[in-house]
């Protein structure tokens, strides 16, 4: 269904454009061509952001930049560590804040006015939210720069985290965590975070950082691999992008890791314009309905179906993000259905981890089948899990679902030599179950992976589903047949008959 | 590499709204204070007073605060490492 590179027709005079790969990729910077987030298509259909407004999370906003200046949105700018309404980034020898500007401008830098480059949704605002231009963070300063405007602020744009030294494990903290969920439930706002560094110790560490407290909320992305994510943004090794920067100037030298979150947010802002009643539940659903395999490939993890035929790479998610997809989805798409929350079951004996080999659990269950919180189609999947070990960097975990989708939790992590404090009730999180029947036996499998033997103990294995009771996509209007859309509710439209027949012939034989 | 502590405090009040919490926050030399939108009766507190970073905690301004009858909780915000990606 992609359409030749060479047909896409859009011409912007702003000198850095050609450069910018990720918007149209043909091939330029070593790239792969056509390997890009499709926002051509998105533009030529007319969306560009126009109505949607993003928080920048960050160091400021060189609101003077002309490329920027149009795009800002000071009503909804902020600092709360010095209580300033002007964050402009603060001056530093070396430049040093000048992060979030260029942040801004790969979500909303203007188009065709001959300075630097265009964001991907290049007529939305832009808000500037200082808070990483200090020594040290404080969650009261997190949290209240997540809920800032909310009713202003459509989506929140996170480019920075925990340290990833490959073996610190942190996550938000309390209040952040409370102020993200009374964002996402009383406002419709979306939260973006960008996962993780480049360095080849901190890989596997992503997956337990900010997904530790398996903020389904979230959208989470990595620039990089080894995460059990919802998509990714992929750069192999072309690390720098082409934006604007502070005092007015342009670079060549953003972060392709940092990028990756406002990017996503200019992706999404898209989708917003094409529909401003999407949740951040609608969200998720349409990045897996609508994300390509592209020509992402990797040797050793493999592109797997879920058990309901959505494709997955443990390391690349469900694909690389398609703005055209999405918008087009997107404009038509209805809400969907309620979500329900589930205990499926726990094993809370506690159980040797041998030092070579695996610990194999499984646990059945019927996802609170017959009670109101019923989950029949999964969203996300927890494993809360309590583990101790000699050396928690090689502890290895994957669970399988009943339907045999089979998830990595926690790959090997090098620099993470903790004995003592282990995993305390840490609720991994996967969504390539994504769909599936969670009715069945799930298994578990943790072992260790390294050159040094290694004891532990299995403590707690609690399995959370979430998830809806009604087929989600049986409402979507259908306008590819080939769509990863079409394919899901013909799957649905199969699995509703069949249930319909099973319980009429279980009560023909009762009578 | 031990902790720090900042200038900024998480205070829960019994009952009340933004004057309420002014005056406590006045009362005890805090110069600004700010309501917390996901938290009721939540208020972000800080004291211009105090260094932004110090070691210590300070034990004196929390446990004035905790002896108010009007105030349900208050917690020194720990400070911690974020960083840019």
């Amino acid at each position: 269904g992609y359409r030749d590179i060479n047909d896409i027709d859009i011409n912007m005079n702003d000198p850095l454009f050609t450069k910018q790969w990720y918007l149209i990729n043909t091939g330029q910077a070593d790239g792969t061509p056509g390997l890009d987030l499709n926002v051509a298509e998105a533009w030529e259909l007319g969306y560009t952001g126009k109505g949607v407004t993003i928080g920048i999370m960050d160091d400021g906003i060189d609101y003077l930049h002309p490329d920027l200046a149009s795009n800002y949105n000071a009503k909804a700018s902020y600092d709360f560590s010095s209580n300033d309404p002007y964050p402009y980034p603060r001056y530093t020898d070396d430049w040093f804040n000048s992060h979030g500007t260029r942040c801004a401008g790969e979500v909303s830098a203007a188009a065709n006015n001959n300075i630097c480059g265009v964001g991907v949704a290049y007529n939305s605002k832009v808000a500037g939210i200082r808070m990483l231009d200090q020594p040290f963070m404080t969650d009261i300063i997190e949290a209240s720069s997540i809920s800032h405007m909310p009713q202003v602020i459509d989506i929140y744009s996170a480019s920075w985290g925990p340290t990833d030294n490959g073996k610190t494990v942190d996550g938000p903290r309390e209040l952040t965590l409370q102020a993200m969920a009374d964002g996402v439930n009383k406002v419709t706002v979306l939260i973006i975070w960008v996962l993780g560094q480049n360095g080849v110790y901190m890989l596997e560490l992503k997956t337990v950082t900010w997904e530790h407290n398996a903020f389904a909320q979230i959208i989470k992305l990595s620039p990089y691999f080894k995460v059990p994510l919802m998509f990714t943004l992929q750069y192999f090794g072309i690390d720098f992008i082409a934006t604007t920067d502070l005092y007015g100037n342009c670079t060549l030298r953003h972060s392709g890791t940092s990028a990756a979150a406002p990017e996503a947010a200019g992706v999404f802002a898209l989708a917003l314009e094409a529909n401003l009643h999407l949740t951040w539940r609608d969200m998720q659903h349409l990045t897996v309905l609508t994300s390509k395999r592209n020509q992402l490939h990797d040797e050793v993890h493999r592109w797997r179906r879920n058990g309901v035929g959505l494709e997955f790479n443990h390391l690349f998610g469900y694909g690389v993000l398609d703005a055209g997809a999405m918008v087009k989805m997107a404009k038509d798409w209805k809400t969907v259905p309620e979500r329900f929350h589930c205990v499926g079951g726990s094993i809370q004996e506690p159980e040797k981890i041998p030092p070579s080999g695996k610990l194999f659990l499984t646990l059945t269950t019927d996802a609170c089948e017959g009670k109101e919180n019923f989950v029949r189609y999964l969203e996300h999947v927890q494993a809360v899990i309590t583990v101790n070990s000699t050396r928690r960097g090689d502890l290895n975990i994957n669970m399988t679902s009943p339907m045999g989708t089979k998830s990595i939790l926690l790959s090997r992590r090098p620099r993470d030599d903790d004995s003592k404090v282990g995993f305390d009730k840490w609720p991994f999180m996967t969504t390539h179950t994504w769909g599936e029947d969670p009715r069945g036996t799930w298994a578990l499998e943790i072992g260790f992976v390294g050159s040094q033997p290694q004891r532990g103990v299995l403590k707690e294995w609690t399995l959370m589903l979430h998830g809806t009771q009604s087929a989600p996509y049986i409402d979507q209007i259908v306008k590819d047949y080939q769509s990863k859309l079409a394919m899901s509710k013909k799957e649905e439209l199969e699995e509703e008959l069949d249930e319909a027949v099973e319980r009429s012939l279980k009560s023909i034989l009762s009578k | 590499r031990g902790a720090v502590y900042s200038n900024h405090f998480l205070v829960e009040l019994h009952d009340g709204g933004q004057a309420e919490a002014e005056r406590v926050a006045a009362e005890h030399g805090f110069g600004g204070v700010r309501k917390l939108p996901f938290l009721e009766s939540g208020y972000f507190f800080y004291h211009n007073g105090l260094a932004k970073a110090r070691r210590r905690r300070s034990l004196q301004h929390k446990l004035r605060l905790e002896k108010d009858s009007r105030v349900r909780k208050a917690v020194q915000q720990e400070g911690f490492i974020r960083r840019k990606r």
